[in-house]
């Protein structure tokens, strides 16, 4: 780093002034007062002179709190009765929370009141520099590195910029981008040794206060859903290989905690991300999956779906199309996308339909074969055509009107002509569409239900069965959609749903579907 | 039938797989999510009290940061100035508040310690604070039980309430025992 | 499966559970009444 010599000693003195100064009862309400004194130091010692020598500053401050945590932590190991953690932890954030306070008063402080652009500058060099030396403590210390101190030093750094002042919340929103960004530069893929302390700062309730509830027009709702997906795809490989070893349980445990905050309080944040959270969830973390599709409309009211002859197409709701703000045609290639228009508005060229399995295809090798993003975003994307050119025809979604048309075309080309496995994240893709009542949710339930009906081989039947039981037998909550599709289909006859040899194969697979019969009856 | 992963036999291999192998049972049947500590049926918003992803507890109430006057806080060097914590000399009002307030934490010990010496006992299946009713005897009374006219504290409503009991003694608990207080009075400013 | 990666954050995510955040490491130093966590009887009340 080239640090001008002095300067570690200079910024060593300094710091230690002002962690006396922020604990002295002199220094006045928020120790402006003395921060006020502190600054006149900070000249004469010229660390204001430039950029360059503030941005050392600030990094050499970060290592010494650092430093000085290790050290602590190294003594309560050595002496733990003379220590206890919660004796360590107080004399580390004695110096973390006042080196804090010296970040939030000079980030209040510079540049004029106005001018915003100074301040959040400094924050995101600030939160730059502590991101920087996390990741070089991370890469060196590997299983030694201890996420303590950054933890604190960004938990209370968001507190304390968060404090009902004028001059914090004009910039509030900048300040929300500023910590997002740095924890989407943390995520676990990234600084997997920093998993559990980034899981408890993006759960902080005052951090899902703002970006959730307090931030307007929900402009922080793409950003914590980001976030998410972050989490989800650190998750993803070693739910999908069940490799939950018992710390990968305590984080997937706390992820369902975190969803379940989520479901209860802001479910409407649920049902706009969903396409984006489905897309990135392994298929066999059902339980998971339910709960992000469960998410319904607080002021909605969901009819019982085991309510007797229930007229879901005769729902108010039913026709309204559900938000989604994931841009999920993005994943198509350009040319595969003008094919499918073109085949969705004319049914040309006739070799989409044929080469359609090839184009979903990535390789052959088991488990990994098929583009799982790209049969997601096809299967929403013909589906809301398909909506749409009902719409325009006069009609609404029903088993009637959705069938001889280039959407249904594709679909049922897509459940003859894939294999098990294709066909397997297929009808997964159409299963993730079975939500609260909204246009998509009837259109996809009657579409399945329709593949079942039309169906010209059982294994086409089975694997729809299959689809629906394993996210029926998990424990709850199960999606509307999903409840009033199964009941559908084991309770109309149109289907011959009990004739079927899969049905009947075993006795514990009788006995399943009897007591998800009952249950649903 | 299919014979793969992706058809019904499938699916049931996964679930008997499930029986012996703990960890596919959070995939294949999931987890019981009304025991992760969160109270699903609340009608206000959980995250206010969501203390962590990784605890079962929700916020105590003095958890719960609020921007209060920097004057409200107690400053580390005023800390040795204030009376020091004395639980005996606190009325009873004050020891079930701080009994109650501070689940998993040395003062809820201390505090049961203290009503414990005021001959209040703690019932441990009822999960109630009961006490003699002043100038009233048992009714009847036994080596293993007595029966009569009690006062338990109802922390819902935050008062004594009068009741009949059959209590068992072996269902109260003894005198709780207490770890070192010194950590009680520890100041982080004395150590800094 | 698993790549070379996958294997490293396991083992990471591993060292880290072994000193798990703190509840007070998200709260305000209270230096009159700091958390002094212990063991009370599971019959105590929880929450």
């Amino acid at each position: 780093y080239d640090d001008p010599p002095g300067l570690n000693e200079k910024t060593e003195y300094l710091l230690r002034e002002w962690v006396n100064i922020y604990h002295s009862p002199t220094s006045g309400r928020d120790s402006t007062r003395g921060f006020s004194t502190f600054v006149q130091q900070m000249h004469q010692q010229g660390i204001l002179r430039t950029d360059d020598l503030i941005t050392r500053f600030f990094r050499l401050c970060t290592e010494l709190c650092v430093d000085l945590t290790y050290r602590l932590l190294q003594e309560s190991n050595i002496s733990p009765s003379l220590l206890n953690p919660t004796l360590v932890r107080a004399k580390c954030f004695h110096t973390l929370d006042a080196f804090v306070r010296l970040i939030t008063l000079l980030v209040k402080h510079s540049g004029d009141a106005a001018n915003s652009v100074t301040k959040i500058n400094l924050l995101n060099k600030v939160l730059g520099i502590v991101v920087g030396v996390l990741q070089q403590d991370h890469d060196q210390r590997q299983t030694e590195f201890h996420q303590m101190p950054y933890h604190r030093i960004f938990i209370m750094l968001f507190y304390e910029l968060n404090a009902p002042e004028h001059v914090l919340e004009s910039i509030n929103f900048q300040t929300l981008t500023a910590f997002t960004n740095t924890y989407h530069i943390l995520r676990p893929t990234k600084v997997p040794g920093f998993s559990f302390a980034w899981l408890e700062l993006i759960s902080y309730r005052s951090f899902i206060s703002r970006m959730l509830l307090q931030t307007p027009q929900q402009k922080g709702w793409p950003m914590y859903a980001q976030l998410l997906i972050d989490l989800f795809k650190f998750l993803g490989p070693f739910l999908r290989n069940v490799e939950l070893t018992k710390p990968m349980q305590v984080l997937y445990r706390g992820t369902l905690r975190l969803l379940l905050v989520l479901l209860h309080d802001f479910p409407e944040f649920l049902c706009d991300y969903h396409y984006g959270f489905c897309d990135v969830i392994p298929a066999n973390c059902i339980q998971l999956r339910n709960l992000i599709l469960s998410a319904f409309p607080r002021n909605m009211r969901l009819p019982d779906p085991f309510t007797p002859n229930l007229k879901v197409d005769m729902l108010q709701e039913i026709n309204s199309a559900p938000r989604i703000l994931t841009n999920f045609v993005a994943v198509m290639p350009a040319n595969f996308r003008k094919d499918l228009d073109s085949y969705l508005k004319t049914r040309a060229p006739v070799t989409f339909l044929s080469d359609l399995r090839g184009n979903l295809q990535l390789s052959n090798e088991p488990g990994m074969k098929y583009n799982v993003a790209l049969i997601n975003s096809l299967v929403l994307y013909v589906g809301t055509q398909a909506i749409q050119y009902i719409y325009s025809k006069g009609g609404t979604p029903s088993m009637s009107t959705i069938t001889h048309s280039s959407h249904m075309d594709i679909f049922q080309n897509l459940s003859v002509d894939l294999d098990t496995e294709g066909r397997y994240l297929f009808l997964n893709a159409i299963a993730n569409q079975l939500r609260y009542p909204n246009s998509h949710t009837h259109y996809f339930s009657c579409t399945l239900l329709y593949l079942f009906a039309e169906a010209n081989q059982e294994a086409i039947q089975e694997q729809i069965t299959r689809v629906l039981l394993e996210r029926l037998i998990v424990n709850r909550p199960h999606p509307w959609g999903l409840l009033i599709t199964f009941i559908e289909l084991i309770k109309n006859p149109n289907f011959k749903f009990w004739n079927h040899e899969f049905v009947h194969c075993a006795p514990e697979i009788s006995k399943l579907f009897e007591s998800v019969a009952r249950s649903c009856m | 039938m299919l014979m793969d992963q992706y058809g019904v036999v499938g699916l049931l291999a996964f679930i008997k797989a499930a029986e012996t192998d703990p960890t596919l049972v959070h995939l294949a049947l999931g987890n019981d999510l009304t025991t992760l500590g969160l109270n699903l049926n609340s009608p206000d918003n959980l995250y206010h009290k969501f203390q962590s992803p990784f605890s079962k507890q929700p916020c105590r109430p003095q958890d719960i940061d609020f921007f209060v006057p920097s004057e409200y806080l107690t400053n580390a060097h005023i800390r040795d100035k204030l009376a020091p914590i004395k639980l005996n000399r606190y009325g009873e009002d004050l020891l079930f508040y701080v009994y109650y307030t501070n689940p998993g934490d040395v003062l809820q010990l201390a505090a049961a310690a203290e009503l414990y010496n005021r001959d209040w006992r703690y019932h441990k299946e009822e999960r109630i604070w009961i006490t003699r009713a002043p100038g009233i005897d048992p009714r009847v009374k036994s080596n293993t039980y007595e029966q009569g006219t009690y006062y338990y504290f109802d922390c819902q409503n935050w008062r004594k309430v009068a009741k009949e009991f059959h209590l068992e003694y072996d269902k109260l608990e003894e005198r709780p025992n207490l770890p070192n207080l010194m950590s009680l009075h520890f100041n982080p400013a004395q150590h800094a | 499966p698993l790549n070379k990666d996958n294997m490293y954050q396991q083992a990471m995510l591993e060292a880290s559970w072994r000193h798990m955040p703190h509840p007070s490491d998200s709260e305000r130093l209270r230096h009159y009444l700091p958390r002094n966590p212990c063991p009370t009887p599971a019959y105590y009340h929880q929450t």
